[in-house]
């Protein structure tokens, strides 16, 4: 998936036709409209509803047709179908009433599936180059079992997170509260790591030599370092890095070699060459995490980063690989990168680096980055809690 | 039904492949500096992102592909569209 760059700050959002299709019944229009924005409430917290009248709305649905006032006219049957501006620029969707709108009907263009796709890029997604995904900028036909492929469920819960409201019953509710957290005196003295990863079912994992940790919000979990050879009994200790990809499979690197995991069993006959299952990918890495910004593994080794994508062939690109500073404000020589809560993190010896996937730059926060990684993710108290120097 | 002849010139090809991105916008000005291997280039990351053979040729695979109605927002967009993002 691709996201634009921009998404709404609310969660709970107005929409209103303001121009209906000729010839299809407004009622149904309606209900096709809704259905198509329940597509994506029901991956998320978004709320959808509807208006009418002069009241101002987030996103305004139009039918038009030919030149419709945005400079970017329609072109007849066939050919465009609608578009749709992202939320930095309003968020609307506009339809071309050339075409032969249908409801639950293999003829003509279906207006669910066009319509869900839209409000797709009203939201921040932008087109997908994997083919079985909604956003997937070419035109599908009905399906009248249609459900949203994991790639649009992973770039719209990238933008605005995972459900966690399932109705009435389920309002109020709120996350767990993290246990206390405690000081880990290993993690404390030496809060270098040698790679950190999420699980697929979203804790926050740190290697460090032979032992783990699993990280809370606040630090570090209770009954914890736990030694690496417990849990993922034929790995080595040292690796070099880690990611859980969205297939759910976690992969561990170390030297030229990586295992792939599901959950903490090995998923099939490991290690292998890198060179083999990642080619195009150097030894020895530094890091490597999943990028938020599209859903590809990034790799990092001293001043280079190299993007690979699995659907691809080659998986990495001639033009790679790319200098590390194009990660604005990143250091070369990271020791570790992980994703957490919508930013990817950077680390590097006793320090850490918070980048905006959607500013594309180090965040600029108070106080500002390299922060220490004992105090602000170990929960270390007596780590300083102010900027750090950045290693030269 | 598909069409009897799928053959496309340059010219649409670059007017389709502008409209969405993978190329700059066109205008009579600029339209003459166009190579054929920027075309080409143009070309071969349509085919990629649509995940077809990546010949670099109007082929009848892509030009079927570019007859598809389709969304008329860019298929290029955000950071990963420009070179000289930030990124």
């Amino acid at each position: 998936y691709a996201l634009q760059g921009s998404r709404w700050r609310t969660k709970n959002l107005t929409y209103k036709l303001s121009k209906y299709p000729t010839g299809l019944n407004k009622q149904e229009v309606d209900k096709e409209i809704a259905k198509a924005f329940s597509v994506w409430s029901g991956e998320t917290d978004l709320t959808f509803t509807p208006k009418s009248g002069y009241e101002n709305v987030h996103i305004e649905i139009r039918f038009e047709v030919g030149e419709h006032g945005d400079g970017d006219p329609f072109d007849g049957p066939g050919g465009t179908l609608a578009h749709a501006y992202f939320p930095v620029y309003g968020g609307d969707a506009h339809f071309d009433d050339s075409e032969r709108w249908t409801i639950r009907s293999y003829r003509g263009t279906n207006l669910f599936q066009v319509a869900a796709h839209e409000f797709g890029h009203s939201l921040g997604l932008s087109h997908s180059d994997i083919k079985s995904a909604l956003m997937a900028p070419f035109y599908r036909g009905y399906d009248p079992y249609f459900t949203l492929d994991q790639d649009d469920i992973d770039a719209i819960q990238a933008l605005y997170g995972k459900k966690t409201n399932y109705g009435p019953r389920g309002q109020g509710t709120t996350s767990r509260p993290s246990p206390p957290a405690e000081e880990d005196p290993e993690l404390c003295k030496d809060p270098k790591v040698d790679a950190m990863f999420n699980t697929k079912d979203g804790d926050t994992i740190v290697f460090k030599g032979k032992h783990y940790w699993k990280l809370t919000d606040n630090g570090v979990a209770s009954g914890y370092p736990r030694r690496i050879s417990s849990t993922w009994k034929e790995l080595p200790s040292n690796i070099d890095a880690a990611f859980t990809y969205r297939n759910g499979k976690t992969y561990f690197f170390k030297g030229t070699q990586y295992w792939r995991y599901i959950n903490s069993t090995m998923d099939g006959d490991y290690p292998k060459e890198i060179s083999d299952g990642f080619t195009g990918i150097p030894d020895h890495i530094d890091a490597a995490t999943v990028w938020t910004g599209n859903g590809k593994i990034y790799f990092y080794k001293g001043t280079k980063f190299w993007r690979f994508d699995p659907a691809s062939k080659p998986p990495v690109r001639s033009n790679y690989p790319k200098l590390i500073k194009n990660w604005q404000g990143i250091p070369d020589h990271v020791n570790a990168a992980v994703t957490y809560k919508g930013y990817t993190y950077f680390f590097q010896d006793n320090a850490y680096y918070r980048f905006n996937d959607r500013t594309f730059s180090v965040d600029v926060a108070e106080p500002a980055f390299p922060r220490s990684t004992a105090y602000w993710w170990f929960g270390c108290k007596s780590a300083n809690r102010g900027t750090l120097e950045p290693r030269r | 039904a598909t069409p009897a002849n799928l053959a496309i010139s340059d010219t649409t090809a670059a007017n389709y492949l502008a409209q969405y991105g993978y190329l700059p916008p066109t205008n009579p000005e600029n339209s003459a500096f166009l190579s054929s291997e920027r075309l080409t280039a143009a070309i071969e990351e349509f085919q990629a992102f649509a995940g077809i053979n990546i010949t670099g040729e109007l082929n009848e695979e892509t030009a079927k592909l570019m007859a598809t109605p389709r969304c008329g927002v860019k298929d290029k967009v955000g950071p990963a569209a420009d070179g000289r993002s930030k990124r």
